[in-house]
């Protein structure tokens, strides 16, 4: 079986502005094996 | 042919053909996945490539065959067997009984066996108030930002599906940008605006042409993440984020298997097997979470609505039903579910 899930959070309003530390941003890769209550992004 | 001691057995004709042919197709089948292999070793991945497989899948009953395979599931075990069937299962399917909340004897059947709980701690929550947890045991298949126009996901190279006919045509996803909502000539389209008043994402318009005095907010991004349940997993559904859970849409549709090989040869895959979606909020916005079914694994089962079923015997032609949905009481709170609460569980049948 599969889960997607879709959601909103925020990112930089252009390419041009610098990454700041409240865009979101994942820290898993593809393949991983990840478990309920990991964090798939912050 | 004849043994040594000089008497005879006859095979008849049409079990030597079977037997050959279903050699000859499992021999096609390992020499394909070998190519795959080896184009995935030197990083080229496999494109979308329907085969005759998935074409069979097409014709069979995969929903009586998933009923029937609950219902063999379901099939209460003799106290004494059940350790054995159950190690034999996790074994099969690399599940880990360390974690399992009950003594092995105390699941009556596979099937109860298969919705298993954990032992309390098994899956500690990262509590973290800006990060999303994953809502399942799995295998991260795809994630990403969803760009516009439109928002796709693909399932595999050379093969998308649009979110929106996965969540449902009349779902409240926020437009990925502001763009598509805009006529040529700045304005927004009337049939927009309403949405636009009522949605809790405010399009950042560009054109000073709008006259609404909706404020500018900071920018929001929609993304997606694609996790895949092996069936040995744990497999019940947790709560990502605190979310309120504001309507539930479930697709009666195809059962078709959503493993790897599947996602390269069965189109629209996702868009079209029997799921569950539920929409709502987080702190950050718009957030939908979709469970989707597959052959094995046909009943979805939701907590906030323990009376819900999903693979009931239908005539009709699914696909083109819309789904069904239910909008949480009181309209625009809904459910409040915490982090790391359980939400679903899948189960066989």
């Amino acid at each position: 079986s599969t889960v997607v899930l879709v959601f909103q959070a925020p990112v930089a309003k252009s390419s041009k502005d610098k990454a700041s530390s409240t865009d979101f941003r994942f820290n898993i890769n593809r393949g991983d094996r990840i478990r309920v209550g990991e964090a798939l992004g912050r | 042919s004849s043994s040594s001691n000089g008497n005879t057995f006859l095979l008849p004709g049409a079990t030597v053909a079977t037997i050959l042919m279903f050699g000859a197709l499992h021999a096609r089948r390992l020499y394909d996945d070998r190519k795959v292999e080896e184009a995935k070793e030197r990083g080229i991945e496999p494109g979308f490539q329907p085969d005759a497989k998935a074409s069979f899948l097409n014709i069979l009953p995969l929903r009586t065959i998933s009923r029937i395979w609950g219902s063999l599931m379901s099939v209460e075990l003799p106290v004494q067997m059940r350790p054995y069937v159950y190690k034999a299962w996790a074994r099969a399917f690399h599940s880990n009984l360390e974690e399992v909340a009950l003594p092995l004897e105390e699941y009556p059947s596979m099937r109860d066996f298969f919705s298993r709980g954990l032992r309390e701690g098994c899956r500690p929550i990262d509590n973290d108030p800006q990060c999303l947890i994953s809502p399942v045991d799995g295998i991260v298949v795809r994630f990403g930002e969803l760009k516009e126009p439109g928002a796709m996901i693909e399932q595999v190279k050379g093969f998308s599906y649009s979110v929106s006919t996965l969540l449902g045509l009349n779902s409240f996803l926020p437009m990925v940008s502001g763009k598509d909502v805009v006529q040529k000539n700045g304005e927004v389209e009337d049939s927009h605006k309403d949405q636009i008043k009522k949605s809790w994402w405010r399009v950042s318009l560009s054109s000073p042409k709008i006259q609404d005095p909706i404020p500018a907010s900071p920018m929001k991004g929609l993304f997606y993440c694609v996790l895949y349940l092996s069936p040995g997993d744990y497999h019940r559904v947790h709560s990502p984020v605190d979310w309120n859970v504001l309507v539930r849409r479930h697709f009666s549709g195809r059962l078709f298997p959503v493993n790897e090989r599947a996602t390269k040869t069965i189109r629209n895959l996702y868009t079209e097997n029997e799921r569950i979606v539920l929409e709502g909020q987080w702190q950050q916005g718009y957030l939908a979470l979709a469970a989707i079914g597959a052959t094995n694994i046909g009943s979805i089962e939701l907590y906030i609505e323990p009376e819900l079923r999903t693979n009931r015997p239908s005539k009709k032609f699914l696909q083109f039903e819309p789904p069904e949905e239910r909008i949480y009481e009181r309209e625009g709170v809904g459910f409040m579910v915490k982090k790391g609460e359980e939400v679903a569980a899948f189960n066989m049948g």
